[in-house]
């Protein structure tokens, strides 16, 4: 089973096509295993991309130093995942 | 083993085998308007379930509804059972559907996706495509909403198998594309091809594998907005309309571009809300609010097809 512990979900907010261009950039970089749930498109759209545990450093400071305007829309993506678990057996009880 | 519509939660996620069982039971309980019909397997050999909502006559205009093509987004399968139930029970009571009905069938497959979806059921809640594995390649899966016969291979895929909008070794490479188009061709009538998806709050209709508008553009921006305010008018969630490429990003392969190319007028997709802190982790306390709009932006879309027949 995939897990997912330490995962984190950014919400990152493009102000304008730069940087864009960077985050589509770093969509390219495949040794950071981030999965774009949406893809960098335009400034209006946010980007939401899950970052594994050991990238979320790295992507942290180049989004920090490249001023690109982030918040964290899951903290831990695992304990979503368990709630949602127990959800479902509640419900087939 | 959950029996019965009247006992099923439609407010919550269920395993692959209970939204199977769903589905028997509403054909079961509104026999006289609802059949299923299986149009193929998917990979792993799993069952692609349709239900038919038709009140008989022989070969008449259809509508197509599919959701789940992307296997992680849960809340537009649940979605799917629920309109399912809608419109069994709203047959014979709400004066649209009933007139709708008399004049054409509808076809909804609630999981486009099966393989996917048990995958996410089970080893990986994340996984977003089919489970095919190609010859001599890495990694598992294509992205089913690449993988279609329109502008395939082009921009916005990738021929890279390990990324997750990986458009395969070619177009309806995937089984669980090539029953859907093999079903519209037989069927040959289909006017209205509807997808769901989620999420992100968009209503979008062709094209994405090109930048330019479709001949009826005009029409579907048009009925674009009026499905878009539908929605709105329950709970206010507001979805913005427009092309796929001019919404989001130029998107190869994609199912309503191949609908609309293949001369189906109404094509939509629908990227249904996200409570702003979730994503397509929607919770299950969202399902019902999230499948009540959708369905009346459909009914919105359905109507004018209704109406608009060509």
């Amino acid at each position: 089973l995939e897990t997912f512990v330490g995962h984190q979900v950014l919400r990152i907010k493009a102000s304008n096509e730069e940087q864009i261009k960077q985050l589509q950039l770093l969509e390219a970089l495949e040794h950071l295993q981030l999965d774009f749930w949406l893809n960098p498109s335009t400034p209006a759209l946010p980007v939401d991309v899950r970052i594994p545990f050991n990238s979320l450093q790295a992507v942290k400071v180049f989004l920090e130093s490249n001023n690109i305007e982030y918040s964290i829309l899951i903290e831990d993506l695992q304990v979503v995942l368990d709630e949602e678990k127990q959800d479902m057996a509640r419900s087939q009880q | 083993r959950e029996r019965g519509s009247n006992t099923f939660n439609y407010g919550a996620y269920h395993s692959l085998a209970a939204i199977y069982e769903e589905l028997d039971n509403i054909a079961q309980e509104h026999s006289s308007i609802v059949s299923k019909l299986k149009i193929g397997e998917s990979y792993e050999k799993r069952p692609l379930y349709v239900l038919k909502f038709s009140t008989g006559g022989t070969n008449r205009p259809a509508i197509w509804i599919d959701a789940g093509i992307h296997s992680r987004e849960w809340v537009t399968q649940a979605s799917a059972v629920w309109i399912a139930n809608k419109i069994a029970s709203d047959y014979g009571s709400d004066p649209s559907i009933t007139s709708l009905l008399k004049k054409m069938d509808i076809f909804l497959l609630a999981v486009t996706n099966p393989d996917g979806y048990e995958f996410t059921q089970t080893k990986n809640r994340m996984w977003r495509k089919t489970r095919s594995k190609i010859q001599g390649s890495l990694c598992v899966g294509v992205d089913p909403n690449r993988n279609w016969d329109a502008g395939f291979g082009g921009p916005g895929a990738s021929n890279n198998p390990c990324s997750d909008s990986y458009h395969g070794p070619n177009a309806n490479s995937e089984v669980e594309v090539k029953s859907i188009v093999d079903f519209i061709k037989n069927h040959g009538n289909t006017v209205a091809f509807l997808t769901l998806h989620s999420y992100s709050q968009l209503l979008m209709y062709p094209y994405g594998y090109k930048c330019t508008k479709p001949a009826d553009y005009a029409e579907l921006d048009t009925l674009g907005r009026a499905a878009a305010s539908s929605v709105r008018s329950l709970y206010g969630t507001a979805y913005k309309v427009g092309s796929i490429c001019s919404t989001i990003y130029q998107a190869s392969g994609g199912s309503i571009d191949w609908s609309y190319d293949y001369g189906i007028k109404y094509s939509f997709a629908f990227e249904l809300r996200d409570t702003g802190s979730y994503g397509f982790l929607l919770p299950a306390s969202q399902i019902i609010p999230t499948a009540e709009e959708t369905w009346l932006g459909l009914k919105t879309i359905m109507e004018h097809v209704r109406d608009n027949t060509y």
